[in-house]
């Protein structure tokens, strides 16, 4: 009885030790697959999201006129699908500026106030190839009764690559323009300003990212409509956390892994 | 029921089947925002001799399947993708950012006995 009762125990511990060796085995089994699905993916590990990430609307649409699930004009006859930017491209990828860096650049308030945006774009894999980067404004439609009576408000918007910061903080960085445009306050939308160079300079040449500076100019020169119509930064406008994180700015880039075809936009099936 | 179906010969013959890979089955739901999921499809089934034109063999497919005919320790075609499409999918990365990426050859669009 001794012994049958030992070799039942022996043979148990056998099955647990087995069960517990198949068990470690299909795991490993899995996570073998998993890392294989994810280096096909392009990912070193499993993404785990914060409940914090924002999902910029403008990749949305991106994806639905990309994979064929709406048309042009479908959802906002503003949106325009970037045919150029993607054209050679087969990633797109959105980022937000780290908005503690963002920085006051003048002193005098009686000037525009520019501010600085640095985009940490170290997610980037060296693989990639960029070839172009658009950094996204909104510009929010200013109403005619808080126009004081005045026609044709018109701003500036410039967008610079930051070159060289000074020591002293109130002294001007050294940049150089990247883009400029006039806008009409008429309207509530986004504009894009190319930043391609900058952006290759800092990923493909590997230059210090100094970031961007965003200059808006009234040219009107009415100060009370100063820093209200472009949405450049959270604490110039009074409007809802949710709304902010929709109409920040967004730097968008267009690279390639030379792995698969550019993303050509799909017929609606 | 075992009455046997009538003009409805079951068709063994290489083809494409559904195949449907759910994202929120292996819980990549929570990193990958779009699609939920794809259509990608298999390839399943003979390649009798003589070969039909619908099943997108080569030359080369066809001298094996008549080869297998006679000798049959050399194997028959096999059923294989013959093309093949790309998806895109958008995703938050390792680093919290959102990405729109194309990934090619995904989705099987036709099978054929290669």
């Amino acid at each position: 009885e001794k012994s049958q009762s030992s070799l039942i125990v022996e043979e148990s511990k056998e099955k647990t030790t087995e069960h517990g060796r198949s068990s470690r085995q299909s795991h490993e089994l899995l996570q073998d697959f998993e890392a294989t699905l994810l280096q096909m993916f392009g990912l070193q590990r499993r993404p785990k999201p914060s409940r914090s990430a924002i999902i910029p609307q403008y990749m949305l649409d991106l994806y639905k006129l990309q994979s064929g699930e709406s048309e042009v004009g479908e959802h906002d006859s503003n949106f325009v699908y970037p045919e150029k930017l993607s054209s050679r491209a087969n990633t797109v990828r959105s980022f937000h500026h780290d908005e503690h860096l963002e920085q006051l650049m003048v002193a005098d308030k009686t000037e525009s106030v520019p501010l600085r945006f640095l985009f940490n774009l170290s997610s980037i894999p060296e693989d990639e190839e960029l070839s172009s980067a658009e950094l996204r404004l909104y510009r929010y439609k200013i109403e005619e009764k808080d126009l004081d009576g005045q026609d044709g408000v018109f701003h500036r918007i410039n967008v610079y690559e930051i070159l060289k910061t000074p020591q002293n903080t109130k002294r001007h960085p050294i940049m150089r323009l990247l883009d400029t445009r006039v806008v009409q306050h008429n309207t509530s939308r986004w504009e894009s300003f190319d930043v391609s160079p900058a952006v290759i300079h800092w990923t493909r040449d590997r230059l210090p990212n100094y970031g961007l500076m965003v200059e808006v100019l009234h040219l009107s020169d009415t100060p009370t409509q100063q820093g209200r119509h472009v949405r450049i930064s959270r604490s110039l406008h009074l409007s809802s956390d949710d709304e902010w994180e929709q109409l920040r700015p967004l730097l968008v880039t267009f690279g390639h892994d030379g792995k698969s075809h550019p993303l050509t936009r799909r017929a609606k099936r | 029921n075992t009455k046997p179906v009538r003009g409805r010969k079951k068709n063994r013959s290489c083809r494409r089947h559904a195949l449907y890979v759910d994202f929120s089955d292996v819980n990549w739901n929570d990193w990958i925002v779009a699609p939920p999921g794809y259509q990608a499809f298999y390839c399943h089934g003979d390649c009798p001799f003589p070969l039909a034109d619908h099943l997108n063999s080569t030359n080369h497919a066809i001298v094996q399947t008549l080869v297998n005919s006679i000798n049959s320790n050399i194997p028959k075609a096999c059923c294989v993708p013959t093309e093949l499409s790309a998806i895109s999918m958008l995703y938050l990365d390792e680093y919290d950012k959102v990405v729109l990426k194309n990934y090619q050859e995904m989705v099987v669009e036709g099978c054929g006995c290669r």
